[in-house]
């Protein structure tokens, strides 16, 4: 009588003071929805770890958070995703690093775990475990999201100097005698011949906070 | 960064933690979700946590094995034990937060940054989510 589940959706993205009514709405169904998925698991009387596990998965396959489908860009342009799980009961232990193309990699950690003698697998290694195991396998456009990938382009510029919030706002200074870095970098990512992305799903009407993830 | 802590009927507990890790990292940067003790532990006999925030602080920090550890040794409460933990991760420089469950149904929430998003649901079907602030 005491199954219980408790979640996280991310910490130093948007807050409430600075989304949409439209735009809470939108993370507490996804939010509500995981936590549902869950519980439904506890009350059939499902293990802990399958709680947890089908709970993140509804996280994970939701562009709104920085895991799985709505994972942030690393400098070069790729989304790598890591994850880990344990049970409470054994001990036992089990996690990914760095991993590009599996489709959630929650349960890649948890296979990590379970079928492997091994707790922490990365990178292609994993991957091949991943597929070996037979868990589900996208291509790593399926993770790309175009809210996330404006926000690697702002990260960039604001490394480069060039700030485009800032770039708005007046200045006190005067005009360099040089031209201001207004480009940034623009990192390329593989998309399908003929547009956008395998996978791709409509973009995200949601930008990140100040920290960039 | 997204979690999951949970209790099932049979008294277990677990903890899971799936992450994108942080916008524009480098050179193959590894953050604290993965790393078993820091962002993400679970052992019957204290609790199960997962973390969300700054990782490098909570690795330092070994936050999730710290709140188990203060459990087991110091006899704290888990409530006491998640806080003083993540006044340790503040204190070192860095921000995030937690959410911790230990065996008896007890629940923790507590984080130092903006933008945290959490939520539960206990045995009765009450649940909230939060979103701060």
């Amino acid at each position: 009588g005491r199954i219980t589940l408790v979640i996280h959706g991310g910490a130093g993205t948007i807050t409430r003071a600075n989304m949409t009514p439209e735009q809470e709405k939108a993370y507490r169904e996804v939010l509500n929805q995981a936590l549902q998925v869950g519980y439904g698991v506890l009350q059939k009387g499902g293990t802990s770890l399958d709680a947890v596990e089908a709970t993140v998965r509804v996280m994970e396959d939701s562009p709104l958070f920085n895991a799985g489908k709505g994972a942030v860009f690393t400098h070069e342009g790729r989304n790598e995703l890591d994850a880990s799980i344990m049970d409470g009961k054994t001990l036992r232990a089990g996690s990914v690093a760095g991993i590009t193309t599996v489709r959630n990699p929650i349960t890649a950690a948890r296979t990590v775990m379970e079928k492997s003698e091994h707790v922490m697998m990365v990178g292609p290694g994993a991957e091949q475990f991943a597929k070996e195991k037979g868990l589900q396998i996208v291509e790593p456009s399926y993770f790309y999201t175009e809210a996330r990938y404006n926000q690697l382009q702002k990260a960039i510029a604001k490394e480069q100097g060039a700030v485009p919030d800032q770039l708005n706002t007046p200045t006190k200074a005067a005009a360099p005698a040089t031209a201001p870095a207004t480009e940034s970098k623009k990192i390329k990512v593989k998309q399908k011949a003929g547009g956008k992305p395998q996978g791709y799903l409509e973009p995200p009407i949601f930008t990140e906070g100040r920290k960039y993830g | 960064t997204v979690g999951a802590v949970a209790l099932d009927q049979y008294g277990n507990l677990a903890a899971a933690t799936s992450t994108g890790g942080m916008t524009n990292k480098r050179y193959g940067r590894v953050g604290d979700a993965p790393i078993i003790g820091a962002g993400t532990y679970a052992d019957n006999q204290s609790c199960a946590i997962s973390c969300t925030g700054w990782g490098e602080y909570f690795i330092r920090a070994t936050v999730a094995r710290d709140i188990a550890a203060r459990m087991e040794y110091g006899k704290q409460p888990l409530q006491q034990a998640a806080q003083a933990t993540i006044d340790k991760v503040a204190q070192l420089g860095g921000d995030g937060g937690l959410i911790g469950l230990d065996r008896q149904g007890n629940i923790t929430m507590p984080f130092n940054s903006e933008g945290m998003y959490r939520g539960y649901i206990k045995a009765n079907g009450q649940s909230e989510v939060l979103i701060y602030k």
